[in-house]
């Protein structure tokens, strides 16, 4: 397992006061070794260890930790440097306060929506959900199912609406002045549909959202920096939210597209139903990366 | 000049790191350059020649020797070679990959065909999952079997199947609830819908934008269900490609077609071309 030849690796540095060349280089090439396994972009793990290799060298490590405490200590902080040092909360700073899901078509976007529209409703507020997906069949359908089940949440219904511009003004219009947050879900898009780049961009002009969550699929491969680089060119990306971490996929995508965006970490996904949403904590999201 | 094992070692990571970069799975790639190994160690070759240009040579007609394998086979021949009227193809795979979408494009290419189709939904569970079949079967004039939501899946294909044969359709395209590879009840679900089915063809569908996590995926589908055929969707999200080389590397099954966009006609079958010159090129 990978997190045993790091540990190892580390191992071997321990009780050294002064740690040599090659064994620094160990250390590195697992940790390279780890992010390439979870996903992470190969120069994104390059430019990382180059970091990490530099601050080792250059740095006067504090006293009081061990030199293996040491590279464990800048590993860890140059990781969540990336991906947010602690748990990042979005605060709800008016009313009503509209947030924007945007990803890659089948990243887990409508079903997200429906995650947090449940989890604000827990927090007490009353929150509104519509969708602006007029291409995807029966995407209309979906999300209100998803959201029935929840209480405090109105749901638009906009299913006869194929005018993107129509939808978020007259759902905005009927949204009351009791809900707190709206939430809004799109379609699924990737950087060379052009057209549908220009729809995002639209749909925010229109929208004017306080808040734009990236829905970034934990399976996704070496393509997520240019892909999340494409979303963040079009709109003000204020969040990153993994999705379908219950699986096997460690997310290293999430620190190409933070990396992309300059975004955090708020929220993963880490199932199929509304309650399967968790929120981000760095050290169990880093030890995960690193396997 | 000759290959020695010091040579090899310190070029391979150019290799393991190329092929990586273009969504190669890290195990697969290490294997693909492990055998290389065993084919170049010590072959002798002009001294004119960088060690390096004949590493890549090698890797190169390793992967055209592969996804050849993978492109020879047709989707419609071995769906006549291998049943009798009425067909039946089920589709599987994680979630959100594509596969019904996949579905009424694959609907689309046999009604153009002249094939009397029949679409099943055997996903009773996500929200929105029937109606958007149905949807899809609206568009396209073809009829859709279903049952309501938390019905038993099998139930609904068995059924589907049934109906086929009394009214005499050619093919039955069977729809199934996007599951986790590693959740073991949905996979003993899918168990069971294969065992009471028993499908003609089954395909995994596949998203190219993944990376490690194709090689998880198509081992756990093939241990736990198997799969006779793939299918890649969203190749044209400008994807690397290597997604399809885990896939060919671990195993010899074809490669049908590559969805590439979300309308009807957008999907193709797998030609070589396609990954070389993305790829290699
Ligand atoms: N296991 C698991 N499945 C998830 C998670 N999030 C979403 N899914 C599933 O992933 C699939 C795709 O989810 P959707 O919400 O439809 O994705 P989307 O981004 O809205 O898709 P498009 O609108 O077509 O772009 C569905 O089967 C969801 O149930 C998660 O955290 N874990
Ligand atoms: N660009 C592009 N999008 C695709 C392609 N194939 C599917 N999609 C999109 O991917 C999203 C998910 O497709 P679905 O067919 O719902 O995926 P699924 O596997 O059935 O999802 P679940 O049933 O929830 O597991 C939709 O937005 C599709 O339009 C493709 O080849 N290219
Ligand atoms: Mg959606
Ligand atoms: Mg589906």
């Amino acid at each position: 397992e990978i997190s045993e030849r790091l540990k190892k690796a580390i191992e071997r540095i321990k009780n050294r006061v002064y740690i040599d060349e090659k064994s620094l280089n160990e250390v590195l090439r697992e940790i390279q070794k780890a992010l390439i396994l979870a996903d992470v972009n190969v120069k994104i793990v390059f430019e990382l260890t180059n970091r990490i290799k530099e601050r080792f060298e250059t740095e006067k490590p504090p006293h009081e930790l061990t030199i293996k405490e040491y590279i464990i200590k800048i590993i860890f902080d140059e990781l969540v440097k990336i991906l947010g040092e602690e748990k990042n909360e979005l605060i709800i700073t008016k009313k009503p306060f509209k947030i924007m899901l945007i990803g890659l078509e089948g990243s887990g976007k409508t079903t997200t929506v429906a995650k947090l529209a449940y989890y604000y409703s827990q927090k007490g507020y009353k929150v509104g959900v519509f969708s602006t997906d007029i291409h995807r069949p029966a995407a209309i359908d979906q999300l209100e199912q998803l959201t029935s089940q929840i209480k405090n949440v109105l749901f638009i219904d906009t299913k006869n609406e194929k005018n993107v511009n129509k939808i978020i003004i007259n759902s905005l219009n009927k949204l009351n002045k009791k809900i707190d947050i709206i939430l809004v879900d799109t379609a699924g898009r990737h950087k060379e549909e052009k057209s549908l780049l220009n729809e995002m961009k639209l749909i925010e002009k229109i929208l004017k959202p306080d808040f734009t969550f990236l829905v970034i699929d934990a399976t996704i491969g070496q393509k997520a920096y240019d892909q999340a680089k494409a979303f963040h060119d079009t709109v003000k990306i204020g969040g990153i939210i993994i999705s379908k971490m219950d699986g096997t996929a460690r997310g290293g995508g999430a620190l190409s597209a933070a990396t992309a965006t300059g975004a955090k970490i708020y929220f993963i996904g880490t199932g199929e139903k509304i309650r399967d949403l968790e929120e981000y904590d760095p050290y169990s999201f880093v030890g995960r990366l690193l396997g | 000049k000759e290959i020695d094992l010091k040579t090899f070692e310190e070029l391979k990571d150019e290799l393991l790191l190329f092929l990586v970069e273009n969504d190669v799975s890290y195990e697969v790639a290490e294997d693909i350059i492990s055998r290389i190994r065993s084919k170049l160690l010590h072959v002798k070759y002009d001294r004119s020649l960088e060690a390096i240009d004949i590493l890549k040579d090698s890797l190169k007609e390793y992967i055209i020797d592969l996804m050849s394998i993978s492109a020879q086979r047709d989707y419609f021949a071995d769906l006549s070679s291998r049943g009798s009227p009425p067909y039946s193809v089920l589709f599987i795979g994680f979630n959100g990959v594509g596969k019904t979408t996949t579905i009424a494009k694959l609907a689309y290419l046999h009604k153009n065909r002249g094939d009397r189709v029949l679409l099943a939904c055997s996903d009773t569970y996500r929200a929105g999952a029937i109606e958007q079949l149905i949807e899809h079967g609206e568009r396209l004039g073809i009829p859709v079997f279903k049952y309501e939501y938390g019905a038993d899946p099998a139930a609904v294909g068995y059924d589907a199947l049934k109906y086929a044969e009394t009214k005499k359709y050619d093919v039955v395209l069977i729809d199934t609830a996007g599951r986790m590879h590693v959740d073991v009840n949905l996979m003993e679900e899918l168990r069971k819908i294969n065992r009471v089915i028993n499908p003609t063809i089954k395909i995994l569908v596949l998203d190219a934008l993944a990376g490690n996590d194709v090689y998880y995926q198509s081992k756990m589908f093939m241990e736990k269900v198997g799969f006779d055929g793939v299918i890649f969707t969203k190749i044209d999200a400008d994807v690397k490609g290597g997604a399809l080389i885990t896939v060919s590397h671990l195993y010899r099954k074809p490669i049908y077609f590559l969805g590439v966009g979300q309308r009807y006609e957008d999907l193709v079958k797998f030609d070589i071309n396609y990954l070389v010159n993305t790829l290699i090129g």
